[in-house]
């Protein structure tokens, strides 16, 4: 389960 | 994208404008950090990474190369555009970026989520933005006459991670989000950090005087 995290912030 | 998100980087964007527009229109960069800039570029290029591998919004592209972009234009009109250079703060601007971005390394390597390249050189700019706004918080306190811009564009540039604070709380609430201790924790230092500014431009702002920082 890979979550993209906060990855979608900048 | 809730409100507070938005907020966040829209303030990021327009502390951005305001210093190119600072730049551009006085042709000066008097009171502007180099060195906290080049940190910018730096964060942004170990943040941004990830641009041509995961797509997810046109949105956070677009934000993505407009802040790679303007901080590498920055620097460039600092180091090497021929009027503006020459009204660079040299000698005043007297932090090591060196001590700043090594621990901040050395911290990402030994305190990350995952061991991969791409999360380790997002953790290390997640370090490093929270401190790289010291050097420019430093040579304000060397100035004598930080004008309004300066001014404006570090109180801006010290809000915007105060909003995301929000943005992270609201998603905890609302996106069954887990604990982000990391970035949670950098951005609450990198607020933290501007506390004592903020106490003295809102001061200088309401009794409409020149801002000083005390040494």
């Amino acid at each position: 389960n890979v979550e993209p995290e906060l990855h979608d912030e900048l | 994208m809730n409100a507070f998100r938005l907020a966040g980087d829209m303030t990021h964007l327009l502390s951005i404008i305001l210093l190119l527009l600072k730049i551009r229109a006085t042709k000066s960069c008097a009171g502007i950090s180099l060195k906290t800039q080049e940190l910018y570029v730096i964060v942004f290029m170990s943040r941004y990474l990830d641009l041509f591998r995961t797509y997810y919004s046109l949105y956070n592209s677009l934000m993505k190369i407009i802040f790679l972009g303007t901080s590498m234009c920055i620097v460039w009109y600092m180091r090497s555009h021929k009027v503006v250079r020459q009204t660079y703060n040299n000698d005043e601007d007297t932090f090591r970026h060196f001590f700043l971005v090594l621990p901040c390394f050395v911290l990402a390597l030994l305190v990350h989520r995952n061991f991969t390249f791409i999360e380790i050189l997002w953790t290390f700019s997640l370090y490093l933005e929270s401190v790289a706004i010291l050097p420019q918080l430093v040579l304000l306190q060397k100035s004598s006459n930080i004008d309004n811009l300066t001014g404006t564009y570090v109180f801006l540039l010290g809000a915007y991670r105060g909003l995301y604070l929000f943005n992270w709380v609201y998603r905890f609430f609302t996106e069954n989000h887990r604990v982000r201790w990391i970035p949670w924790l950098s951005g609450l230092i990198q607020t933290a950090i501007y506390t004592d500014f903020f106490y003295y431009y809102i001061r200088s702002w309401k009794n409409r005087e020149k801002l000083k920082l005390p040494a």
